[in-house]
């Protein structure tokens, strides 16, 4: 009830009360106020670009919050992408030749 | 090919949804998942198989540093099977242990393994058929994914560069109208219905649909046709013993 007032609807969470549930559901801490700052400052940017990938989607997706809004697009892609050579892997019908005949 | 197509209502052939924590494994996963829905489909053997064993005898030794499905096809096939989960169990430890393939009974094998071709009517009727297969899309609209269907384009998601390997469970079509649930003011756009795939991450199942996401199906959606690959689990069957649930 601290989100009514009298004169108006429920204002909107603030940002640091949303951060702040988003660390209870998905069981975050931060090791020292500086890392909570820019932890805070990534889930707002992360939040923006939810938000506009909502208005980007041609389909009937829908984009928020989630286990990884604290993370930057790097950590993210570094923690749970394989690395990129794919676009480089041969492709499958080609028989690939080692330079060095033998190696195995 | 059939409108629908849902492996998950299919009784006891689509496992529960595993979270890969820190160890970049998803091409395991999506390899020993791929294996075990076409074993528990073709022999109606519930088998758990081992991820680890994946990692572990991988001809990379990359362990949890990432890897592709067909190097995984390979390790089952150099090892000659898969031990089980219950023997063999997942530890998502960084950096690779010995091989201990040799130790364990295996519960599951594979003849080969097969790449399909790029078009998604082919892969579709394939899917139905035969069962799940593993595709390798570029995960760059996952991180802020809730639920619904993502329809990209190449420049919101690049189809060449696939970095995240998932089993692909089924496809459907979803009704036009309304985008559903929190409509922002810009973004109740008047839909078609929308076609889509089905598939299973290993995020765990508090992330997207219950660990499920959905991609549209029809335009090769960050690049979802690049790679299809699936084990051969038997000997080719005149008719396949069950088909994909509508």
């Amino acid at each position: 009830d601290s989100l009514l007032t009298k004169d108006a609807g429920p204002r909107p969470l603030e940002l640091k009360e949303v951060f702040k549930l988003f660390q209870i559901q998905f069981n975050r801490s931060y090791s020292n106020p500086a890392e909570y700052t820019r932890r805070l400052g990534i889930f707002a940017h992360n939040l923006a670009q939810a938000q506009w990938l909502q208005r980007e989607d041609l389909g009937s997706a829908e984009f928020g919050e989630t286990p990884f809004s604290d993370l930057t697009e790097e950590e993210f892609g570094q923690l749970y992408g394989h690395q990129r050579a794919l676009e480089r892997i041969p492709n499958m019908a080609k028989k690939v030749e080692s330079e060095n005949w033998g190696e195995s | 090919v059939p409108q629908t197509c849902d492996w998950r209502k299919a009784t006891n052939i689509i496992s529960s949804i595993k979270n890969q924590g820190s160890c970049r494994c998803c091409w395991a996963i999506a390899a020993a998942d791929n294996i075990q829905a076409l074993w528990r489909i073709k022999y109606h053997q519930f088998v758990d198989v081992s991820v680890q064993e994946l990692l572990d005898c991988d001809r990379c030794g990359n362990g949890c540093k990432g890897g592709f499905v067909w190097d995984a096809y390979i390790t089952v096939l150099n090892n000659s099977g898969l031990a089980s989960e219950k023997d063999y169990p997942f530890q998502g430890h960084q950096k690779p242990h010995k091989c201990l393939a040799k130790k364990y009974k295996k519960v599951a094998w594979i003849q080969d393994f097969t790449m399909l071709s790029s078009n998604e009517q082919a892969i579709a009727r394939y899917l139905a058929i035969h069962g799940p297969i593993t595709v390798t899309i570029n995960m760059k609209l996952l991180q802020h994914y809730q639920k619904g269907v993502i329809k990209a384009t190449p420049s919101s998601c690049d189809p060449r560069l696939v970095d995240h390997s998932v089993l692909l469970v089924g496809f459907g079509k979803e009704k036009g109208g309304m985008q559903t649930g929190t409509v922002l003011p810009h973004s109740s756009k008047p839909r078609r219905s929308i076609p889509f795939w089905i598939l299973k991450n290993s995020w765990g199942a508090q992330w997207g649909e219950k660990g499920y996401f959905r991609l549209y199906r029809g335009n090769n959606t960050c690049g979802i046709t690049k790679y299809p690959v699936t084990a051969l689990v038997s000997p080719p069957a005149k008719k396949p013993p069950i088909s994909c649930p509508p």
